[in-house]
């Protein structure tokens, strides 16, 4: 463990407790993709299917269960939840999540370190990840302004694999045989969609105005 | 923890 990957580790979280924090005190999801948060449930349940058969770390199963716990529950609220889901965008948020899920998993079966059910399942999830965000940001796009929680929320989750592709360099350099071409080329990608949200997000903290991405 | 084919990432 190296403090890029903690640091990535807890802005993971923060992103998620924010989000949280949004749909259960004020009890909305306005401005929530709920085809993201289906994305990222699906991505924690096919990477972590070793969770009760491999033990690495108090941390690293603590870690799983909340994230799976969480991403589940985000998506029970939206979906079931009576006050909740009355705040979800329908009409915005159109994104055909399927259109990723598909072409995720033909490459994960083309692109894997080796051709078995789990490993394939979680090179899908890496993959599905890297694009997970797209529906998100598509409705951000799509809703006018965009309220501080939602883009605290959106600049958490992306600034995490940020952490990560530094913890990469790092472990690539102090660690002989760190060979991760399918995880580096997957938070690449991952990172580089929030580039431009990232420019936006920035400007308008220091111009301090509401955040707006351009249509 | 040990790396298992570098699955000691969350």
């Amino acid at each position: 463990m190296n403090i890029f990957r903690l640091t990535g580790d807890l802005t993971h979280l923060m992103s998620i407790i924010v989000l949280l924090l949004k749909i259960h005190t004020i009890k909305s999801c306005a401005g929530i993709s709920l085809k993201t948060q289906e994305l990222y449930a699906l991505v924690f349940a096919t990477r972590y299917l070793d969770i009760f058969t491999t033990y690495i770390s108090l941390y690293n199963t603590v870690m799983k269960l909340i994230f799976l716990g969480t991403s589940f529950s985000i998506v029970w609220y939206m979906r079931r939840h009576k006050t909740v889901r009355l705040s979800y965008d329908k009409n915005n948020d159109t994104f055909r999540h399927y259109f990723l899920v598909l072409p995720c998993f033909l490459l994960a079966l083309v692109l894997n370190n080796r051709f078995t059910v789990r490993e394939v399942l979680w090179t899908f999830s890496l993959y599905l990840e890297a694009v997970a965000i797209i529906p998100q940001l598509v409705l951000l796009q799509r809703s006018k302004n965009v309220d501080n929680l939602t883009g605290n929320y959106v600049f958490f989750l992306g600034a995490y694999r940020g952490f990560y592709l530094i913890n990469w360099i790092y472990r690539y350099f102090t660690e002989n045989h760190y060979r991760r071409w399918i995880t580096w080329m997957a938070g690449i990608v991952q990172t580089a969609l929030y580039v431009d949200f990232f420019y936006y997000y920035f400007k308008s903290w220091k111009n301090n105005e509401k955040l707006k991405l351009p249509a | 923890g040990r790396s298992h084919e570098g699955k000691d990432e969350l």
